[in-house]
């Protein structure tokens, strides 16, 4: 999955996530037209309990490509990201860090991460504050650390007169403007 | 002896214009200096590469969209992150249009298709889900077809350009796609497919971060696609390569399934979050997930404060662990609307306030609730991206 965050002149944004899913997607490929396709089938297997693909139906997804404007219009957070299941707590984290923890947009990407898995366990990244996941566990919590970091965020944000763009260095993104 | 009233009139106007003048050229040499990069003073793109993002800004930079820089910027993605994303997948765009306030999402996400395996869901423990059955039909292009169509300024051709430029001579391979290509758990996979065409050399080994990886018939697609229009990919000669290729794996994908993709366009699920509004997209994408989420911490009223200490920190992100656990008991909520049981009700009432202030009634200082108590039992364990 990738992402792309735009904030353009006119104050027009855009947040847009491609996905082929897993790495390299069916790893079915197409010689003719050098195409790779996606195994994007695999993401209805949560709906294992109901059973049925209806031809044309979408699968669910973790996608969750967002724009956040301010009130007066003057201040605008672009974000979104790859990475699946991570997506969600990735994203939720930037926002936290942007807007209630006071940092700038690149810190509030670059912060390790917490997420939840399947059992209700806390993963967090490798460089997570030790201090914090001790005191996680006091609360009960089972914490385990990624093996490897997926999630990765682009964002855009404005905040007065500048623009303010980041690429998660977790995929060694770089970001543009002018 | 004194000027006349009208000369002194004239005298105080050209002060004060000059005065404005230069105070418009302090202010914006002031934006500009504060503006230095990483920050921008005008228009900003983030890309998963330096490559793309420059793409992006460079669309802009013609006189581009949002929405142009954002497609050029993934077609450069398609092909410097193949692993991630292209022309065989999907896409969610959610976009801000500035001149009506107006906020609107398309989704061009994967379609099941036509004859779809009625015992697909039976193979889903069953190891990785790679090979042709798993593929859906391809919503990519129409997305960006679109996208353009709204709200594209440069013609179609321009944003596939750079690309085509960078990727005609052959590409290095990126240090990331490197590392997908040599991970103990992906190459055994890729080793056994058609794959093993594109990425691998002629010796048989996998490519590697640096080596020159030559991709002759994206080029050939890339031209054809910005030459004719995404029909090419849905319904023109590509379709029929794309077919016969994918049917010798055993896809079941037809012509049919391409020529009858459409993108659906639809509002945003949205949410007021202090000053702002959150803008997502709605099912099947996780908008209303990441929105529940918003809605629940920000009853928790966090500020700089909230970090200041290992113990504050701590207390933060137990209140985020716990509402990321109520969020796992909603996620199967988000299907796809034309197809679920699941009504809009209770999408509205996923991200409404007064569920947010039921979900934090429930979080306590406990970290070890039984999952019961999250009401995630019915959400069965196999994660979706």
């Amino acid at each position: 999955t990738s992402h792309v965050s735009v904030l353009a002149e006119d104050g027009s944004a855009v947040s847009a996530t491609s996905t082929i899913n897993y790495p390299f997607g069916a790893m079915v490929y197409s010689p003719q037209t050098g195409i790779i396709l996606n195994n994007e089938l695999a993401d209805f297997c949560m709906k294992q309990s109901s059973g049925r693909i209806s031809p044309g139906e979408m699968p669910p997804s973790s996608m969750t490509p967002s724009i956040l404007i301010s009130r007066d219009g003057q201040s605008k957070l672009v974000v979104g990201g790859s990475g699946g299941q991570l997506i969600i707590p990735a994203v939720v984290l930037t926002i936290a860090n942007k807007l209630w923890f006071g940092y700038d947009v690149d810190e509030a990407v670059k912060a390790p991460i917490l997420c939840t898995n399947g059992t209700n366990g806390i993963e967090v990244e490798k460089a997570f504050d030790k201090g914090v996941v001790a005191a996680l566990h006091q609360k009960g919590h089972t914490v385990k650390t990624m093996p490897w970091s997926l999630n990765v965020v682009q964002a855009v944000s404005k905040d007065g007169p500048c623009l303010f763009p980041y690429s998660d260095l977790r995929k060694n993104g770089q970001a543009s403007g002018y | 002896m004194g000027l006349s009233r009208g000369k002194l009139c004239c005298l105080a106007l050209v002060v004060g214009l000059v005065a404005l003048a230069g105070a418009a050229v302090l202010a914006v040499f002031l934006t500009r200096s504060r503006c230095a990069p990483p920050r921008y003073p005008r228009a900003a793109v983030a890309a998963d590469t330096q490559t793309c993002s420059d793409i992006g800004r460079d669309i802009l930079q013609q006189g581009g969209s949002a929405v142009d820089a954002t497609i050029a910027a993934l077609i450069c993605s398609a092909v410097l992150n193949p692993q991630s994303m292209g022309l065989g997948g999907g896409i969610i765009f959610t976009i801000y249009n500035a001149s009506t306030g107006k906020v609107e999402v398309l989704n061009a996400r994967e379609r099941a298709p036509q004859k779809i395996s009625g015992n697909l869901l039976a193979e889903c423990n069953k190891g990785f889900p790679v090979g042709s059955r798993w593929i859906a039909v391809p919503g990519e292009l129409r997305g960006y077809e679109e996208a353009h169509k709204r709200y594209g300024k440069l013609p179609w051709k321009t944003l596939f350009e750079p690309t085509i430029k960078l990727l005609d001579p052959g590409i290095r391979i990126p240090e990331v796609v490197g590392r997908f290509l040599s991970h103990p758990m992906i190459q055994p996979h890729l080793n056994k497919t058609s794959l093993r065409k594109l990425f691998y050399n002629k010796q048989g080994a996998a490519l590697g971060a640096g080596d020159l990886l030559r991709w002759p018939a994206l080029v050939e697609t890339l031209r054809a696609v910005a030459e004719n229009g995404a029909d090419e990919f849905y319904q023109g000669t590509t379709a029929e390569k794309l077919v016969q290729d994918i049917a010798k794996e055993g896809s079941i994908l037809s012509l049919d399934d391409l020529r009858d993709y459409r993108v659906e366009v639809v509002s945003p699920v949205n949410i007021s979050l202090g000053e702002y509004t959150v803008y997502s997209a709605p099912r099947p994408a996780a908008g209303p997930i990441l929105l529940f989420i918003l809605n629940v911490l920000k009853g928790f009223n966090f500020t700089k404060d909230s970090m200041s200490t290992l113990s504050q920190s701590a207390e933060t992100y137990h209140y985020i662990a716990e509402a990321l656990k109520f969020a796992n008991g909603q996620r199967v909520k988000v299907d796809h609307p034309a197809f679920s049981q699941t009504g809009e009700g209770v999408l509205s009432q996923l991200i409404s306030d007064s569920f947010a202030s039921h979900v934090r009634q429930r979080i306590d200082e406990r970290g070890d609730h039984p999952a019961s108590h999250y009401d995630s039992a019915q959400v069965g364990t196999t994660p979706f991206g």
